[in-house]
């Protein structure tokens, strides 16, 4: 998605 | 053996309707504890986080932790079922939990239905989400947060929330032009649903998708108060406290111009 930033970019995976 | 007595059998369909636009498949994760289910929609661009505690249930029993794989479109049409009074009964077998067992009695006990929902292995992310001091933290009526979301969905696809110490405001733009909604702290020691306050350490900005918050406002049945938390470049929080947990909500925010 266009301008959407994502959760990932955020927090780490378990 | 896994056994969880809801008194308030509606609380269950709430909370299922609070989650299912969301996601389509989740884990619910049983423990001594109680129940807790994470899980983002396929764009990983939203997360929900579902906790309920033990002492919520009458009786509860979960002898092991283990995990009840659920397609929430099958266990909404069994929900549907339930009487909105009905007592409800989640029953599994944790050492080979194939089906979940649930159970609704109405409240003269003359009425008894009993369905098996059959479960689903799930390969599910989780996100390690940290404690985290917020920026801005607004707690403001349900009810008016979900009309916001509603009203500025006619103007736009994204809103931007500005937090200061005097007000939170949301402002849509669009190609029919503009709006915004502007609310500021209010304390109603009479009527504390009704009451907006604001926490601040410093003011924030910050652009979401309405598509989104207006999916996550599916929880304000649970809740009269809603909690906003935000900090500049961080997802945004949306919290619904119930007396028996939360379901708290995570949005990724829109990249700035």
């Amino acid at each position: 998605i266009n301008g959407q930033y994502f959760l990932c970019n955020f927090y780490a995976q378990k | 053996m896994f056994e969880a007595r809801l008194t308030q059998g509606a609380l269950l369909k709430r909370l299922l309707d609070s989650v299912k636009e969301l996601v389509t498949d989740a884990n619910f994760d049983c423990s001594e504890t109680g129940i807790s289910l994470q899980a983002m929609d396929n764009s990983h661009v939203a997360l929900v986080s579902l906790s309920l505690r033990a002492e919520g249930f009458n009786p509860y029993r979960c002898d092991r932790g283990f995990s009840l794989g659920v397609n929430l479109n099958s266990l909404n049409k069994i929900m549907k079922c339930a009487g909105n009074e009905d007592v409800i009964t989640l029953k599994a077998d944790d050492s080979s939990a194939d089906s979940l067992c649930l159970l609704f009695e109405n409240s003269s006990n003359e009425r008894v239905s009993e369905y098996e929902l059959k479960l689903m292995d799930i390969d599910q992310e989780h996100l390690s989400i940290p404690e985290t001091d917020y920026d801005a933290t607004v707690m403001m009526p349900s009810a008016e947060f979900q009309r916001i979301c509603r009203d500025l969905m006619v103007v736009s696809e994204s809103v931007t929330i500005d937090v200061s110490k005097d007000e939170i405001k949301f402002t849509a733009e669009g190609e029919l032009g503009t709006g915004n909604v502007k609310l500021k702290p209010t304390s109603t020691i009479d009527k504390p649903e009704e009451s907006i306050t604001i926490e601040l350490g410093q003011t924030v900005s910050l652009q979401f998708s309405l598509k989104y918050l207006s999916n996550f406002t599916r929880g304000t049945p649970l809740s009269d108060q809603v909690m906003l938390c935000l900090s500049d470049n961080m997802p945004l929080l949306v919290e619904y406290k119930m007396d028996i947990g939360y379901i708290r909500y995570y949005l990724a925010p829109k990249v700035g111009d």
